[in-house]
């Protein structure tokens, strides 16, 4: 892997989204996810719908929680996904109103990634974000910086909050994956989160996964 | 379980010190921790406090306490007097019908030197204890961030009694962030965000998705390794 990468400066991600009082974050971590397959291998950037994932995915649970697993095969068994402004973000579940017709982008398949956290970082800098799940202790009262926590503290076996991996990097000789989160812009650094790389913390590296876009 | 909607009504979420009602999970979650451990090595309480949430059949109790522990693992090898680890744990224990059932159990070592620093600065600006009358100096400065906080993410209140409540919780969420702070090994600064005034159940039941501890979720193929081009 390179020494750091940073999908943000080549375009392939979209703004800080939020998904306000809903616990949406798998749904925003996969049309994140997709979003940079389909910008990697199609060359546009859109921002996609996490709405339609609430409607139309029946395999999750809207705003009580899902999976990034189930969203990738509701997908590609809906169709696809339309845009953000096709099909706008409500904040709570709805009739599923999904148009096979405005669908912009498919995906093939999804891949599960390796647990391995210099594994995953080539992986990232070649292939693209990285949807990923951890546990979120202390991300109530996250400001800035490197989080790392005690290990105990933010057990692997304790993963509630899905979120995009773009890139990573070390600053003063941290090394750290800088994270896309979906609370908006006014919370942690702009909306993103910066974790610890290469221990495993908070078990960033448990559940990584993507959408496969040929 | 899902958050109580008006917490500042019932009242029955504060954190209390050791009461004789959080005796018992108490000693629970300790005998958890001891299983298996050979007398000698087993961990005994140190400072405990929490709070109790009630439903119709049993209830949760929500534990912050220190352990001690013997540093020397076998007492036939160690001759030396040996000091004592001190390690911060965070137990969730549900009693149903008088059974009880360890939830949740996060324990980690605390260094003599993150204590020390952490008690310093507890001590000088945040009372630890629930019960401890607050300085009047402290009560003050967190009102003047609290107003702070209300005027950036523009809060509004439905009452003077929900606005109370919600100075309490963002007190104790202070408390909470500089714990948080003082135990990470990282560069993060912790402290006020916009979910500041949100209690911890509240915070993961709106905002996190519990779904993904609780399931597995659908099996994916293994991606291939990328190879350098």
């Amino acid at each position: 892997a390179p020494l750091e990468w940073d999908w943000r400066k080549k375009g392939a991600v979209t703004e800080v989204k939020n998904q306000r009082m809903c616990g949406s974050c798998w749904a925003f971590s996969v049309t994140g996810n997709v979003e940079g397959q389909w910008f990697l291998n199609r060359g546009t950037l859109l921002s996609l719908s996490e709405q339609e994932l609430l409607d139309c995915d029946k395999m999750d649970k809207a705003c009580m929680g899902g999976f990034p697993s189930n969203a990738y095969l509701a997908i590609k068994s809906l169709g696809g996904l339309e845009t953000e402004d096709d099909y706008s973000y409500q904040g709570h579940m709805k009739a599923c109103n999904f148009s096979a017709k405005k669908a912009k982008v498919y995906i093939n398949d999804s891949v599960e990634l390796s647990k391995n956290e210099q594994k995953l970082a080539a992986w990232l800098a070649v292939k693209g974000p990285i949807s990923v799940a951890i546990n979120a202790f202390g991300m109530q009262f996250y400001r800035h910086g490197i989080a790392h926590p005690l290990r105990p503290l933010c057990s692997p076996w304790f993963i509630d909050h899905a979120m995009l991996v773009v890139g990573y990097g070390n600053r003063s000789n941290v090394p750290f994956w800088a994270i896309k989160n979906s609370w908006g812009t006014d919370w942690g650094e702009e909306g993103y989160y910066y974790l610890h790389r290469g221990s495993g913390a908070c078990g960033v590296n448990i559940m990584a996964s993507s959408a496969v876009v040929d | 379980t899902s958050a109580n909607p008006y917490p500042w009504a019932s009242g029955a979420e504060a954190w209390e010190p050791l009461s004789p009602e959080l005796l018992g999970p108490a000693r629970f979650a300790l005998d958890a921790y001891n299983r298996g451990r050979a007398a000698g090595t087993r961990a005994g309480l140190g400072a405990v406090r929490g709070r109790v949430r009630r439903a119709s059949r049993g209830s949760l109790y929500s534990l912050e306490a220190t352990l001690e522990e013997s540093a020397c693992k076998d007492p036939m090898v160690c001759q030396l007097p040996v000091s004592k680890k001190t390690l911060f744990c965070i137990f969730e224990v549900l009693e149903e019908l008088g059974k009880h059932t360890l939830l949740r159990r996060d324990c980690g070592p605390v260094d003599t030197k993150v204590t020390d620093l952490r008690n310093e600065t507890f001590n000088s600006v945040l009372p630890l204890s629930s019960k401890d009358p607050l300085p009047e100096e402290f009560s003050m400065k967190m009102i003047s961030i609290f107003k702070n906080f209300v005027a950036t993410y523009n809060r509004t209140y439905e009452s003077k009694k929900e606005a109370q409540w919600r100075l309490s919780v963002f007190t104790r969420n202070m408390v909470l962030a500089q714990r948080i702070q003082a135990l990470d090994h990282g560069t993060a600064q912790y402290g006020v965000t916009k979910f500041s005034d949100l209690t911890e159940e509240e915070f993961r039941t709106i905002y996190l998705n519990p779904l993904l501890r609780e399931e597995p979720g659908k099996k994916m193929h293994l991606a291939k390794a990328v190879r350098d081009p």
